[in-house]
């Protein structure tokens, strides 16, 4: 058994925790925050077997890949149409992951 | 030193830690949230010596059996008594627990 | 990598969360409370190479040493100066740290 911490952005964690449960792994989500920036992120705790790390590491790669998404810079009103280039690029996902021992699991 | 992490509903946390407590040893606990039933519940984390950790993990045992409950099906008023039957059975408790090894223990 | 848990008190947890990211760490912090006092306090996740687990443990050893600080003991009005001795003198400060082996580091 591994006990594996994954931490990933808010924006991501539904779709994560979702996708850790249909593929029929056990995951418990505790709120967090980045030490850097202090924006909000979320910590998952998933204790799986050894033979199952590899393939939620790829799960979690797939669903918090780093991207990059469009946001429009400022608001604007009904009247003046956004003019191109008023968005600007910005990277979201990524996750930091830690997988640990566990000498001794047990479910009462 | 052992790191003994302890997932446990949230009806029984507050009986769980008094227990902790009550029995000499050290705990910090965490809200959490269950994955698949999306419930709030509660995450505990005790070091331990390692020989404690079996009188620890017979505690949680303890504390935390699964157990039924009857709950009443619908509210009623107070004109109408219940009629037999209106209940069901739940279970309750239960506790998902790792032992983690601690390397280095420090208390500043 | 290890993988370093810390418990300390909110009172410390800004000034010790800017003293790691300053150090050029990582770190993640989570809201906890303490078992025996049950008054809200702050567990720290901070993956780090092994070659820094010590530097970062007297970084914590310094932000968070115990320390006395004298507190008021009752509110007093501006006429009736404070008396000497009406002080009380509490210990605040402290940490307690976990060291973990971490199999397994990725960053997606
Ligand atoms: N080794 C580790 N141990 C514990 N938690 C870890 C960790 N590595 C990452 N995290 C957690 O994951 C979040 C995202 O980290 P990421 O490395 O993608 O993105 C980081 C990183 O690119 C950068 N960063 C973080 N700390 C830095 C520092 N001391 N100096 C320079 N850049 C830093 O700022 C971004 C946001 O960091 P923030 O702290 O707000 O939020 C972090 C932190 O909560
Ligand atoms: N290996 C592990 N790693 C991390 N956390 C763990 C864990 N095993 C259990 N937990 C935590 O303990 C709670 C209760 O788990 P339990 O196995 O008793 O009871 C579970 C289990 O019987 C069932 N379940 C959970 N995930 C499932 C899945 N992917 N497929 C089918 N049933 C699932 O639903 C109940 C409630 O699950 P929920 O996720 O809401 O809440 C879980 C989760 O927060
Ligand atoms: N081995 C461990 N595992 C997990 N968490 C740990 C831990 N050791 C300390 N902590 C965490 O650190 C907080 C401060 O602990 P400290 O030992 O400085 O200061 C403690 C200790 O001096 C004392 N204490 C705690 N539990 C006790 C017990 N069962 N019997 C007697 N004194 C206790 O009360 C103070 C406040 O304790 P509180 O539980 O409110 O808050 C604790 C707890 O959240």
């Amino acid at each position: 058994m591994k006990l594996v911490i994954a931490i990933v952005q808010d924006l991501d964690a539904d779709d994560v925790v979702e996708a850790i449960t249909d593929a029929g792994y056990r995951v418990t989500r505790i709120a967090s925050t980045g030490g850097f920036f202090r924006q909000g992120n979320t910590t998952l705790f998933c204790g799986v077997e050894d033979s199952q790390v590899q393939s939620l590491i790829s799960l979690l790669r797939k669903v918090c890949q780093r991207r990059s998404r469009m946001l429009p810079l400022a608001p604007h009103s009904a009247e003046q149409p956004l003019t191109v280039g008023a968005y600007v690029e910005v990277t979201v996902g990524g996750a930091t992951i830690f997988v640990l021992d566990v000498e001794q699991y047990e479910q009462i």
